[in-house]
């Protein structure tokens, strides 16, 4: 499968509603400094599950958009992905060519939830469903954050031996 | 246990080889560099560590942190996609992984990953305009000073043709 | 102990800003941005945390985690250049500070340590060709793989002319 | 003043004795990824006193040149600093124009000395001599390793004010 386009509301830099892409094989991203590029690749990430601790961010509220620095100016954030179903793939007895948005949001209250096609289900169901596209939140295996490439060429026997036991 | 941990290792240092060499090799160097995985308990590996060695081409062994920056980059990205032929997630996301690399290995990494696009989607952040040529489609992000919001444009390269 | 300490901040602390719009100036934005530190301690300095704070043109006050790559690395060299007023080394060695900058960010950094190599000597490795471009002199090194040594030649450009 | 060259002897991957240099007011290192442009910063790092722990090694004879990676070809290795006295600067009774000589060796045994012009002297007086033309060897502050640029703007407070002490 594919992934086809990312839709952000509110999230970090990214004001209001935004749809990006479509994204094809071979997608580049660019753009001068400060402009959003890490900030898409954190929302990415932060669709797909993964903790805010590895997105410049000690609280979820951080990841609202903020106008003028302080104070966020809506209360609310979400980020969808829409991913289009692979040949000879099924997920979720969806088939191929079939859409399946796989959504987060973050509620003004702070918490974060998650949506399968726009209904709301728990952390396991939706982690599942990622898993059975070969999504592994917690192996990161398909992510690499700005700057730290080198680091996995570096990265010590035991945590090689924890990341073959996160993938087996 | 043992089955599962190995069954996975053993691709994976099948695969890390013949990356590495994609990524090195060139007309100077046609063979490429050499790269292996070892265990340190192989009797029961997940006790123990996995030790990762790259050589670049015509560098005889050496300890991985005398490896220059280039140098490293390729080898974890030699690791990284050998992982990934174990266990294919669809999608990658790559951010400024060309900071280190001289003109001649971001054309190489450039042209592995354009090559595989069939295998897996690539999405690759990027300041260097090699990556930019070689894509099949462009996003353009740039900052709205008026609302302070980022704002973005999408280039589909494949229509547009190679001009 | 405290005038020693408050000389070196006064000091440091008057220059940032300077130096930070020096490097962040541009057409758009012709005022740059603003950096500042800020003691935790002011009775006694030493005894309390140096806060470091930048904002770059536009952007209004935010902590300096969520600055991005790029911004973090102008911010930083706003500030070494900073500590240098007060006590100036008589040259610089820095490698591969450009790696995270845009191309206009890696022309702004090049200009100002142009215009200061009359005041103190850099060496700068990089990988860009701007940097090439606007240096005096090029030291290029290259691997020699017959007996796996470092060979270095060096072009003195002032006398070649900017040809 | 200025640094006006370099001569390294069987340091790091420079075999042999040899001349980088002449340095200008602005010069530029370039090269391609492996080739040895660190390890000439490591060489000018090393004569001004830095530990090996910053220069990517944990002992002095890892500085030391190895042709096929295991055994070092020669015990000894050796790197000069040439520094000419600047306008209005007096060094230790040396004159604007003058050369200054500045040298460390690794013996064969592994330890290290220093030398001013050729003479060897103690680490105490060749570091006065390094203070005296503005070189800092514990401030480290005319120094900027690969990779670490942009954690120069993360230092903790606790790490600024005790940079602000080594400086003042
Ligand atoms: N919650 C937020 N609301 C608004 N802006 C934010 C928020 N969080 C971060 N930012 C802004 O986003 C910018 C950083 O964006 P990002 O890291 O994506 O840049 P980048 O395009 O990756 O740049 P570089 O090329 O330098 O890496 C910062 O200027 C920061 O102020
Ligand atoms: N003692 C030594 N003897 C011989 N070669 C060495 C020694 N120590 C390190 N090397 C070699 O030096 C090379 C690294 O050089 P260096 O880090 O200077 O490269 P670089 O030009 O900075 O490259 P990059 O652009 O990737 O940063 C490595 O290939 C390493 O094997
Ligand atoms: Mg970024
Ligand atoms: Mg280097």
């Amino acid at each position: 499968g594919r992934l086809i386009r990312i839709e952000a509301e509110n999230f970090k830099s990214y004001a209001g509603t935004q749809i990006i892409g479509p994204f094809k094989d071979f997608t580049a991203v660019i753009g001068p400094n400060g402009a959003g590029k890490s900030n898409l690749m954190d929302a990415i990430s932060f669709v797909l599950g993964v903790q805010s601790k590895h997105l410049r961010s000690t609280k979820l509220s951080d990841l609202v958009f903020r106008a003028d620095g302080a104070v966020p100016s809506s209360r609310r954030a979400m980020v969808k992905v829409v991913y289009m179903v692979g040949e000879g793939e099924e997920v979720g007895g969806q088939e191929a060519g079939d859409e399946v948005h796989f959504s987060r949001v973050i509620s003004a209250g702070g918490a974060s939830s998650y949506r399968l096609n726009d209904k709301e289900v728990t952390w396991e169901s939706y982690e599942k469903r990622l898993r059975s596209i070969g999504v592994l939140v917690k192996a990161r295996n398909f992510l690499v954050f700005q700057g730290d490439v080198e680091s996995i060429a570096s990265k010590s026997p035991k945590e090689l031996t924890q990341l073959f036991e996160q993938i087996s | 246990r043992y089955d599962t941990f190995m069954q996975a290792y053993n691709l994976v240092s099948d695969n890390l080889n013949t990356i590495y060499k994609d990524l090195t090799r060139s007309s100077k160097h046609p063979l490429g560099g050499n790269a292996f995985l070892s265990l340190d308990n192989p009797e029961e590996p997940y006790l123990g560590g996995v030790k990762f060695n790259a050589m670049p081409p015509m560098k005889r062994f050496r300890d991985m942190e005398q490896l220059s920056g280039g140098e490293k980059t390729v080898a974890a990205l030699g690791l990284l996609f050998a992982i990934h032929s174990f266990r294919p997630a669809p999608f990658f996301v790559m951010d400024e992984i060309d900071a280190a690399l001289d003109n001649i290995n971001v054309k190489k990494v450039c042209n592995y990953i354009q090559g595989r696009s069939g295998d897996f989607q690539s999405i690759v952040i990027s300041l260097k305009d090699m990556f930019y040529e070689k894509a099949d489609a462009l996003v353009g992000i740039c900052r709205d000073h008026a609302t302070n919001s980022s704002r973005t444009l999408t280039l589909d390269l494949e229509a547009v043709g190679e001009a």
